[in-house]
Order: C-alpha cells, then sequence, then structure tokens
C-alpha cells in the first residue's frame, strides 16, 4: 500500500496491480 | 481525375480504419503502466475540485465504498450542475459547501437536468464497439469496468475518451494521410445555430448555454463576429476553485483570466482543411476541438472530436 | 493547412487585451497555478512512536473496527494477520456466494533509529461461511483481474481510525 499525506483532511492511497499484461496504479481519495 | 482519386482513398482510408478499430480492444489503448484517480463518493464536492486541480485532470471515476461499485464519473458537468443551483439558490452555501460527491445526484434532480448516460464497456470488447457506445453517451468518455475474477466485484480499469481514442487512431493509422478531402464537403462541421458569446457576457450566461444545450464550448466573438476565445466546460473547475462562488458575477473576459498559463491556445481551422491534418495535430497536440473561421477570421463553424470520431465511424 | 493556434487566446495575450479594455474586474483575477504538485507517495505509513506503542494502537484500532487477527508468534511480534469482515450491501444475483472476509497482513518495519514504516498487505479472501475459495487455487500469476478498491477502502478506514486515535 502506498500512501500519501493527508492533506485537506483528505486521505489518499494507492496500490499497484497488474490488470492483465497492464500495470496500473489505482489511487484512491477518500475524506479523513 | 484527382478529385475522384481523392474521393476514392478516403473512403478506403476510412474503411481501414474502422477495420483497425474492430481488431483492437479498448485494452491495447491503455499504456503499459497508468495510474487511475478515482474517489470516494463520500468526498466533499469542493474537495473533488482540489483533487481533479491538483491532478491536472478534468473527470474521474467515483466508487461508492457503501455498495463497492462503480458510481458513474465526475465530469466538468457536475461542476456546472452545482454552479447553477448555487446561482437560483443563493442561501444554500452552507448545503453546497457541504454537499458530498453522492449528492450530485440530487443537485441533478433539483435542477432538472438528464443525468450523464454514463455507458461502460469491458477492457476486452473491440475498440470500435466502445466508441459507438461512447457517442450514445454525452459524457465524451466511456468506463471500462471489469469483474474480480474471485469476488465478482466491479473494477474500474480505466476511463477512454475521445481524445484519447482519436491519439491511438492518428498515431497507429498511416491511412489517415490520406484523407485528404477538404472538411467542408464532409458535413461534419456544426455550422447551423452555433452558439456564441462576447467578452462581456456574464460568465453564468456562457455556463448556461453550455448546460442547457448539452455543448462543451462557447466561441467568443466581437462585434463583427471574429473570432477571440473559447469558454470551454473544463473552465469552470477554476472558476469555483477552492469551493469559492463569488466569481459568477464575472464576465466570460475576467473569467478566462483564471486560465493557467500552460493552456496551449484554440486550435482554428478552416473549411478547406483536410482531416489528414486535423488528425497531424491531434497526434502532435493536446487539441480538444477545431472552431472553424473564414479568411476574415470570423466563426462559422465548430469542428468537435466528437464530429471527427462520428465521421470515422459512420461516416461516408 | 490554415490550422492555427488563435492568438488572442493565448493566456497572456488574452490577459493583456483586458487590461487594455480596461475590465473591471481584470486587474484582480490571477491566473491558476497549475502546480502539479507531485504527489509524494510513501510504503504504508510511518511512525516515529515506540514500536510497542505503535503495535498497541494497531490492534486496538483493528478492535474498535471489528477486525480480528491471528494470535502473534512469539518469534514476530511485528506482524499481525488480519481477517476482516468486508460488508457492503450486496444484492447477491442468483445468491452466489461471493468471498466476503479479507485477509491483510500489517507489519512493522525499522527504517532507522526511532523510524517504523508500517506496511499494509492484501493477502486473499476468506468466505464466512466456511467455503475454501478458488484463491488458493489460482496462483498469482493466473490471477489477472483483481480490484484492489476493497483493500484500499479498508486501508482508508484503519488509517482514519488510527489518526483519529493519536
Amino acid at each position: 500500500l502506498a500512501t500519501s499525506s493527508i492533506k485537506h483532511n483528505t486521505l489518499c492511497v494507492a496500490s499497484i496491480v497488474r490488470y492483465k499484461q497492464k500495470y496500473a496504479t489505482q489511487i484512491l481519495y477518500a475524506p479523513l | 481525375t484527382t478529385n475522384e482519386k481523392i474521393f476514392v482513398e478516403q473512403k478506403l482510408a476510412v474503411e481501414s480504419i474502422r477495420t483497425f478499430l474492430n481488431s483492437k480492444t479498448s485494452y491495447d489503448v491503455l499504456p503499459v503502466s497508468y495510474r487511475l484517480i478515482v474517489m470516494d463518493t463520500a468526498l466533499l464536492v469542493k474537495k473533488s475540485l482540489n483533487v481533479l486541480l491538483q491532478n491536472n485532470i478534468v473527470s474521474a471515476p467515483l466508487w461508492d465504498s457503501q455498495t463497492s461499485k462503480f458510481a458513474g464519473l465526475l465530469t466538468s458537468s457536475d461542476f456546472i450542475n452545482v454552479i447553477q443551483y448555487y446561482f437560483s439558490n443563493p442561501d444554500k452555501f452552507e448545503l453546497v459547501d457541504k454537499l458530498q460527491l453522492n449528492g450530485l445526484k440530487d443537485i441533478e434532480r433539483i435542477i432538472g437536468v438528464e443525468p450523464l448516460d454514463t455507458a461502460s464497456i469491458h477492457p476486452s470488447r473491440p475498440l470500435f464497439e466502445a466508441c459507438l457506445k461512447m457517442m450514445g453517451s454525452r459524457s465524451r468518455r466511456i468506463p471500462l469496468i471489469d469483474q474480480d475474477e474471485e469476488t465478482h466485484r466491479e473494477i474500474v480499469v480505466s476511463v477512454l475518451t475521445q481524445y484519447r481514442i482519436l491519439k491511438f487512431v492518428a498515431l497507429n493509422c498511416r491511412e489517415t494521410n490520406f484523407l485528404k478531402r477538404p472538411i467542408g464537403e464532409l458535413g461534419i462541421i456544426t455550422e447551423n445555430d452555433v452558439k456564441r458569446c462576447q467578452m462581456t457576457t456574464p460568465v453564468i450566461d456562457a455556463i448556461q448555454l453550455l448546460s442547457s444545450n448539452g455543448i462543451a464550448s462557447i466561441p467568443i466573438v466581437d462585434d463583427n463576429g471574429v473570432l477571440l476565445n473559447v469558454y470551454e466546460a473544463i473552465d469552470v473547475l477554476g472558476l469555483i476553485k477552492g469551493g469559492i462562488y463569488n466569481d459568477l458575477s464575472l464576465s466570460v473576459g475576467e473569467a478566462l483570466m483564471r486560465r493557467s498559463d500552460d493552456f496551449e491556445g484554440v486550435y482554428t481551422c478552416t473549411k478547406n482543411d483536410k482531416l489528414s491534418t486535423i488528425m497531424d495535430n491531434i497526434r502532435k497536440a493536446r487539441v480538444h476541438r477545431f472552431i472553424v473561421v473564414d479568411d476574415a477570421g470570423k466563426l462559422t463553424g465548430v469542428l468537435s472530436l466528437d464530429d471527427i470520431l462520428r465521421y470515422i465511424l459512420l461516416g461516408e | 493547412s490554415t490550422i492555427s493556434i488563435l492568438p488572442t487566446s493565448l493566456p497572456q495575450i488574452h490577459r493583456a487585451n483586458m487590461l487594455a479594455q480596461g475590465f473591471p474586474a481584470a486587474s484582480k483575477i490571477s491566473p491558476l497555478v497549475n502546480k502539479k504538485s507531485k504527489t509524494r507517495w510513501h510504503f504504508g505509513i510511518r511512525s516515529h512512536s515506540y514500536p510497542l506503542d505503535v503495535m498497541g494502537e494497531i490492534y486496538i484500532a483493528l478492535k474498535n473496527l471489528g477486525a480480528e487477527w491471528a494470535k502473534p508468534s512469539e518469534e514476530d511480534l511485528w506482524t499481525i494477520r488480519v481477517r476482516w469482515k468486508y460488508d457492503v450491501e450486496q444484492n447477491r444475483t442468483n445468491n452466489e456466494k461471493i468471498p466476503d472476509l479479507m485477509k491483510m497482513v500489517i507489519q512493522l518495519f525499522q527504517i532507522e533509529t526511532n523510524n517504523y514504516l508500517v506496511d499494509f498487505k492484501f493477502d486473499g479472501w476468506e468466505s464466512s461461511y466456511g467455503e475454501a475459495t478458488r484463491h488458493s487455487t489460482i496462483s498469482d500469476d493466473e490471477m489477472s483481474t483483481f480490484s484492489a478498491y476493497p483493500f484500499l477502502h479498508l486501508t482508508t478506514k484503519l488509517i482514519m481510525e488510527l489518526a483519529v486515535n493519536s
């Protein structure tokens, strides 16, 4: 899991996932 | 004759591009590695605006963590709806300030606009099919949705836009070089009843025009009809940055001063230009439409990416 | 080709024209700085607290969130094997059984003196009704469509719980 520092009460986490033969960095922004 | 040769070559080139679009899948358009920014529907609308501006994007898929499902796309139309709602209900600032993304549907209903019918498609379907589906939806983009193999829960794999698809065609189809007929002959330019405004037009009127006509840009002309600029739907994001709605009283000209300095400018062309050079520009630059002008620089029409894609898929 | 970029649409020229024409608000409006504030990413979450305190806070947060965990082995106090019911409104089509217990491994790493990192790793699904899930049969290589969103969602809940508690 990758995280970025909490700004404006918003959390941002990410993980790099292989989708078939490609790599997606899926980034989710959620409210704290 | 030369014209007949050009006519036949164009027809064959279009058919060849269609064959190409049928032979590729949406998955093929994806880079080997890419990022996809998704927002939880519990996020405040004003925070989501920061996220878009911070990441220099204009749209993002939404994720409803209550249902663990994809919940549609956030686009500039949503912010236009919120602006229209606030403009009609200036006493409701508190509600707008605390509005979450999952409240956008209510705003659509209150102001009576059609929800953006976001079609979606499986990444392994032919690209041609994704283009057809996208043309049916007003959001000019199409989410690629698959299912987690184990839990069968939805995965938002990516979102394809008309721009990305046309760029993919421009980069991979040499046949675009044979599209040499003048665009004025193809019947693909929007020329009748082109919505326009002036620098002094209140920006809220321009926003109303965008929303009520389902268009993404409004050309700005002077008293003689000469094209000066274009107000785009994505300019709205800068207008209400930080959740401030005070600038709705600005004129269009003043609102455009919010544009960041790296804005590349408005692309213009004339009816004599050809799709081969249009596609060349799409290959090289981030261009989202061509405003058609005459020799005197007067506005005569608009050629959108939707018009170009529609011609490639269904024209001729 | 007569394709070109409209000079009056370039921001600098537009701004000069607006100021020249004396639009009232023109002098007060500044352009959006498209600060490409590159998101700075970290692995997991960092902590400078005392290691055992960090572990305690994580157990308390997991407990508050209704998660369960395997009893840690004496040799490895710094790894927590979590199992967490992923409670979402499941409109079960033809009452198919969807694995609803997410497994996660949370591990404390020391980066340097007084600098620790809590790493979260997805560790497969289980079903609360006992069926062995296919995960065990599908090797990671074959697994080609995996949705990270449930994992990302649960880690945001845990990070929020830790942030709020601390």
